[in-house]
């Protein structure tokens, strides 16, 4: 399961 | 990870050899305004949820303070040139020519059409993400008509391309490790970095090699 994440990067 | 951490660090590193060339040497010979303004308008439709309530960790809300207030601050720097050096600044407009319009109208579609929920917020930040990945166009379109650049530091390319690869590996790790993947930034991140191999590329050719044969 691949999931799509929030935005924690920069 | 080790690889997000170096990864920002080397971006911000990337801005701190700009800021520094620009400021001890006075000079712009060689940086695409464009490619700073658009940098400046990537951090400002990306970082929009710092208005917003939505909270990471303050590692990220500070460099996202960072981000947006260097890039903007290298805006007005160049800016100042206007009139701190006329000549240079002039000879700057008349080499940046690359029509960036073609690149804010594509980022925009791109950003409609591929986007993680059609909210404004989200579609901006789609359209950050592909504007980064094409935002070095004018630096490189500049550079590989004029072969100079004495402003444009062989670290300050090396540090932004770095910045993109060990990206990739970041997002390698966090697939493996966290099952997670954010396809729209894997996607404008690989066509990025191969942005970067290409302007590495020039660069090399034109700025280290040209250069080499007019060493005394």
């Amino acid at each position: 399961y691949v999931h799509e994440p929030e935005h924690d990067e920069l | 990870n080790l690889f997000r951490i170096f990864g920002d660090l080397s971006h911000l590193a990337s801005i701190g050899i700009l800021l520094h060339t620009v400021r001890s040497t006075q000079s712009i010979d060689g940086i695409s305004f464009k490619t700073q303004a658009l940098y400046a308008l990537v951090f400002m439709t990306r970082y929009l949820d710092l208005f917003t309530w939505h909270w990471v960790s303050l590692y990220n809300f500070l460099m996202k303070v960072f981000f947006l207030a260097s890039s903007v601050y290298i805006v007005v720097l160049l800016q100042q040139f206007r009139t701190k050096n006329p000549i240079a600044y002039k000879e700057m407009v008349l080499q940046d020519t690359f029509k960036i319009h073609f690149l804010l109208l594509g980022s925009l579609v791109a950003g409609l059409c591929f986007h993680h929920r059609f909210t404004l917020l989200e579609i901006l930040w789609s359209f950050s993400v592909w504007l980064e990945s094409v935002a070095i166009l004018p630096q490189l379109f500049m550079l590989s008509k004029s072969g100079r650049a004495q402003s444009l530091t062989v670290h300050y390319i090396f540090a932004l391309g770095l910045y993109r690869f060990l990206y990739i590996f970041n997002w390698i790790w966090r697939y493996v490790s966290e099952a997670r993947v954010d396809k729209i930034a894997v996607v404008a991140g690989i066509v990025q970095t191969a942005m970067y191999s290409d302007f590495f590329y020039i660069y090399y050719k034109k700025v280290i090699r040209g250069n080499a044969g007019n060493l005394p």
